[in-house]
């Protein structure tokens, strides 16, 4: 209705923010708990050289996730909802204005955790990144399709706890992504131990330069 | 506005017929994946002798859960809501329609996986039970606040994990509860291990006496 034609409207007009600063911008989406910050500071451990990034953190409450990507040296702000269970393109603009836009070659959005909503509002970016954590279990992309199908990559994070977690299989997640006729890439990843983090920062270049 | 209170209304309706059948109902809530339907596995697996149980199950699409369900025995109705992200009175009074209420004598509803809006909306039910896993970090009590403060309930579960999560304190989890001015007890089990599943058999013994 309404709500999402108004947003989709302020969608574009950040965009065309972002793009006339050559910035990529990915919405980060997931469960609760799948590993977005946990991905992020890995992300910045191991940052390309020259490579600046910034990062909008949202969540109902607390300024944790902003203050964990700020321990860590790089530029973030926080958005605290108070009930809304996901962002939203107005509530992304406000966040635009306060960063430095000249100064950010990457900027990551790491939305509500919620696997439903999120997906369905236009924040801005370019690329939506989902992560199932394999905790969660391997039939999510079959029992959340609405998240899955917006997915341009699926990352399946947590790859160190494989060992203890015999009912979960990378390749049943996979195929349950397929099935929803959709092609997106998966990489499997650690953040804790690092596994997979080398192709991530690959995907994330060849985004840039198809981009910008 | 309307919508709440539409809902308020046949929640009133729905508790009622399920009080005149003497059904205690449970809503159990958590993020995707934390371990809802392991956990009625696992109390299916330890019932009582005697205690006669059904199943309400939400999600988005499929029928899983509920199979799972029904290939222990148990009558399981299935509710897919196409694209909300959590159950609301109406559809409950639609699955109480499924049921042969004079069989049963606790009813759980397992949510649309969600750590917000479905504590929203009332169903009809006496206690929400919110559970919490090991692999989700302990922040989610401060992060998801408006779940937390509808908690009866919260089960930390996945504990059997609790070894290769060092970072997961159950102490800091019940910290950031109370923090919420929230005195719900908490429980610590594992479904796989079936640790302290004895302990939320009685809590259900325990709240049927209460309500019936
Ligand atoms: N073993 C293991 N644990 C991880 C990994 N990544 C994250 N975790 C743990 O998972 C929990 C949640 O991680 P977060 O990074 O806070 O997850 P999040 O998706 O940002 O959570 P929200 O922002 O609250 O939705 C924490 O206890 C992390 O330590 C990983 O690669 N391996
Ligand atoms: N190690 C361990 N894994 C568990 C436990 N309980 C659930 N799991 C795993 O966690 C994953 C998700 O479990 P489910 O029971 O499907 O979780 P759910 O909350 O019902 O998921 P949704 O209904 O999709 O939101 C599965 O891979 C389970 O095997 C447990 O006690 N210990
Ligand atoms: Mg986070
Ligand atoms: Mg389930
Ligand atoms: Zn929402
Ligand atoms: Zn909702």
């Amino acid at each position: 209705g309404e709500l999402l034609a108004a947003n989709r409207r302020q969608a574009e007009a950040n965009r065309a923010r972002l793009d006339a600063h050559g910035i990529l911008t990915i919405n980060l989406m997931s469960s609760p708990g799948s590993g977005k910050t946990a991905l992020l500071e890995a992300t910045i451990r191991t940052l390309p050289a020259g490579l600046r990034i910034a990062v909008i953190e949202g969540d109902l409450e607390t300024e944790n996730d902003a203050e964990r990507i700020r321990a860590l040296g790089v530029t973030a702000h926080q958005i605290t909802t108070g009930t809304a269970c996901h962002l939203d393109a107005h509530l992304v603009a406000l966040g635009l204005d306060q960063l430095d836009l000249d100064a950010i070659d990457i900027l990551f959005i790491e939305n509500v955790g919620n696997l439903v909503c999120p997906a369905s509002f236009d924040l801005g970016h370019h690329r939506n990144v989902t992560l199932l954590s394999v905790t969660e279990g391997d039939d999510k992309p079959a029992k959340y399709p609405v998240m899955f199908r917006a997915a341009d990559l699926m990352l399946i994070t947590k790859s160190d706890l494989l060992p203890h977690l015999p009912e979960f299989s990378p390749t049943r997640a996979e195929t349950h992504l397929r099935r929803l006729a959709r092609d997106a890439e998966v990489i499997t990843v650690s953040a804790k131990g690092g596994d997979g983090i080398p192709l991530w920062h690959e995907w994330l270049a060849r985004e840039r330069r198809h981009y910008h």
